[in-house]
């Protein structure tokens, strides 16, 4: 009930308007909504019971690590049972197959309506969504770590709130189901990563500074 | 940690 309450409210996209380039511009709002995404995320991940108390190594590590499927987790969830399988980043942010293969996100577009594909026949519930996410984050297996204890009982802590959800809607199996999905949200997250990696070394995207240093430090 | 200093700001401040 924590998670469900620190959840934040889906913010918007600011529509760029520096470029006539219909693509670079709905990259260029893309990455904005990320930037923005990603501010908001860092004081989402302070909430977390146990997160403050670890170490300001051990916090930047799993940040480090877990960005990227944290955000991917609400992107899967808001895009189920959207029409043409579009992938919406935010309620004005809607990209479907062809408008992503423009903007050189092919791979992306693919790998995460897999992922959405997957939530969707899972039929996630609210709080499973925000644990998973938060478990994400916990379970980052983030390199060197600082004080492994305190992340260790972190992820128990998180671990154990699944299990005890789970286990009062007599469902002995989701909890598994759940973490078994880790590893393709894994999967998903570094194939987004190297995809904006790719944007900015490439065709010269420019990017917002915290994007960029959560990207390099997954680079 | 110079190369990760938004993020170190970020986490630094109360809330």
């Amino acid at each position: 009930s924590h998670l469900l309450l620190t959840e934040p409210t889906p913010l918007a996209a600011n529509q760029d308007d520096s470029t006539n380039d219909g693509s670079l511009r709905t990259l260029l709002t893309l990455c904005d909504l990320l930037n923005r995404e990603l501010l908001v995320l860092i004081g989402w991940a302070k909430q977390i019971p146990g997160f403050s108390g670890l170490s300001l190594v051990d916090q930047m590590s799993l940040l480090q690590s877990g960005w990227m499927e944290a955000l991917l987790v609400g992107v899967a969830w808001r895009s189920q049972g959207a029409p043409g399988d579009e992938l919406v980043f935010a309620g004005n942010l809607r990209l479907d197959e062809a408008q992503c293969r423009a903007t050189g996100l092919a791979d992306l577009y693919e790998a995460l309506r897999h992922l959405t594909a997957k939530y969707q026949a899972m039929n996630l519930s609210p709080e499973e969504v925000v644990t998973l996410k938060a478990m994400a984050l916990a379970n980052s297996d983030a390199d060197p770590v600082d004080c492994p204890d305190s992340v260790q009982r972190f992820q128990d802590g998180l671990h154990e709130a699944l299990q005890e959800y789970e286990s009062s809607r007599r469902e002995q199996h989701r909890a598994g189901r759940l973490l078994m999905s880790l590893p393709l949200l894994r999967q998903t997250a570094d194939r987004a990563v190297q995809a904006f990696l790719r944007l900015h070394r490439h065709r010269c995207v420019p990017l917002h500074k915290l994007l960029l240093e959560m990207l390099d430090a997954k680079a | 940690k110079e190369k990760h200093k938004i993020l170190h700001q970020l986490l630094q401040n109360s809330t």
